[in-house]
């Protein structure tokens, strides 16, 4: 039968749940490898980092919310934690294909790709289950606060950063559903449009290098 | 997918985003 909006959204929620069920909230032994292969091991680094981010996360969630939903965002967290990892090990994988490299030294002890793969992950999750407000005319719901760019905010992580992870997350996770593609999308234009020119955004700094090397190439000539 | 423009080219990809290649 057709479905309705608020059971296509259960749907999202259920089908998001069974993908995780099977992945851990911690480290697979893949990953494990790939740590181990580090010229310096970031597994206590990443350990750390979840444990603290996941304390942000809860309190934030329920300082927006409510506090006795802190259990709840616990258990989002927790979500966001087993995609994180899951799409962490997809990415590696297709990047040692690409690069026949296993040595990732440098990205795994990199805290910026791991905050914003976290944040995108968290951003599924919570889009996920916001999906469901949203459908049934929750315009209202104290989840509103909880839309993009909040995880930015309490992550305080710069727009342009997550916007690097994007593209990667959505090859790295062939489950991702079609609502949530664009939904990713929507975030990327968003970022483009406003949130990467913040003052403090490392993008300016990109330019700013870009000018420099281009400096040396001839500039195209404008176009007639 | 079919609506996600992919902007990344055949020589690019994470590692080169969080300049770690």
């Amino acid at each position: 039968p057709p479905q309705t909006p608020i059971r296509a959204a259960m749907n999202s929620i259920q089908q998001l749940r069974g993908e995780l069920t099977s992945v851990s909230d911690k480290p697979s032994s893949s990953l494990i490898v790939y740590f181990k292969n580090c010229t310096v091991d970031p597994s206590d680094e990443i350990t750390s980092r979840v444990e603290q981010l996941g304390q942000v996360f809860s309190q934030k969630f329920a300082q927006a919310v409510g506090q006795r939903c802190e259990g709840l965002g616990k258990k989002r967290f927790t979500l966001g934690v087993q995609l994180y990892y899951k799409v962490m090990e997809s990415i590696l994988k297709s990047e040692e294909k690409r690069l026949s490299v296993q040595n990732f030294s440098k990205l795994l002890n990199n805290a910026t790709f791991h905050t914003s793969l976290l944040a995108c992950a968290l951003e599924v999750v919570m889009a996920t289950y916001f999906g469901s407000c949203v459908k049934n005319g929750g315009d209202e719901s104290p989840e509103t606060d909880l839309r993009f760019p909040w995880i930015l905010d309490i992550f305080h992580l710069h727009a342009f950063d997550f916007y690097k992870v994007i593209e990667s997350f959505i090859k790295a996770e062939p489950t991702l559903k079609h609502d949530m593609i664009e939904h990713l999308g929507r975030c990327e234009q968003k970022i483009m449009e406003s949130l990467a020119w913040k003052t403090d955004s490392p993008l300016f700094e990109l330019l700013r290098q870009s000018r420099e090397e281009g400096l040396g190439e001839q500039a195209e000539p404008p176009a007639t | 997918s079919r609506d996600y423009h992919f902007g990344l080219e055949e020589h690019e990809g994470i590692s080169e985003l969080f300049d770690c290649d």
